[in-house]
């Protein structure tokens, strides 16, 4: 565990957190996109098969268990809870699950480390993960008025992958036998597509502005 | 580390 990995960790852990307790007490989730929540849920729970039968660390147990109670809290909260579900964009929230689902089951059938059930779910788990996040992006595209916190949410995750992609480079260095392809391509693409993103939220915060995406 | 790759990530 280096530095970089546990800054990625705690960044990620944040962001989730930071989400479910904001829907938690102000009962509201506007501006936050179910289609992003619900294909989070699914990376968590198609990566983490192994939960129960590889053991890593309690520290690696503990986060995904945390991880996947949080996400299904989230997706929960936004489906099921009677305040929280009337205040959810439903109608600014249309991109299909499908569309990414589908792609992302279909190269990990090819591109996987091993062809078994177990690896083949977690490359798909990765490929999935690193698009995500573009329901959201649309979505605070539609909406303009991104209010503090979802830009925090946004914010938080796009620095978890920062750490990452840092971990993998001191990783890569320190330890002989560490070559990840598909985590880093497809961690490097899911980066990539906060840049957009990043660019504007910095500009809002330099400028001490409320952050507006352009149309 | 051993031979038998483990996912140690998150």
């Amino acid at each position: 565990m280096n530095i970089f990995r546990l800054a990625g960790d705690m960044t990620h852990l944040m962001s989730v957190l930071v989400l479910l307790l904001k829907i938690h007490t102000i009962k509201s989730c506007a501006g936050i996109s179910l289609k992003t929540q619900e294909l989070y849920a699914l990376v968590f729970a198609t990566r983490y098969l192994d939960i129960f039968t590889d053991f890593i660390s309690v520290y690696n147990t503990i986060m995904k268990l945390i991880f996947l109670g949080s996400s299904f809290s989230i997706v929960w909260y936004m489906r099921r809870h009677k305040l929280v579900r009337r205040s959810y964009d439903k109608e600014q929230d249309t991109f299909r699950h499908f569309f990414l689902v589908l792609p992302c089951l279909l190269l990990a059938l090819v591109m996987n480390e091993k062809f078994t059930f177990k690896e083949v779910m977690w490359a798909f788990s990765l490929y999935l993960e690193a698009v995500a996040i573009l329901p959201q992006l649309v979505l605070l595209q539609r909406t303009k008025n991104i209010d503090n916190l979802t830009g925090q949410y946004v914010f938080l995750l796009g620095a978890y992958r920062a750490f990452y992609i840092f971990n993998w480079i001191y990783r890569y260095f320190t330890e002989p036998h560490y070559v990840h392809w598909i985590t880093w391509i497809s961690g490097l693409v899911q980066t990539l597509l906060y840049a957009d993103f990043f660019y504007y939220y910095f500009n809002s915060w330099k400028n001490n502005v409320k952050l507006h995406l352009p149309a | 580390s051993s031979t038998e790759k483990v996912h140690d990530e998150l």
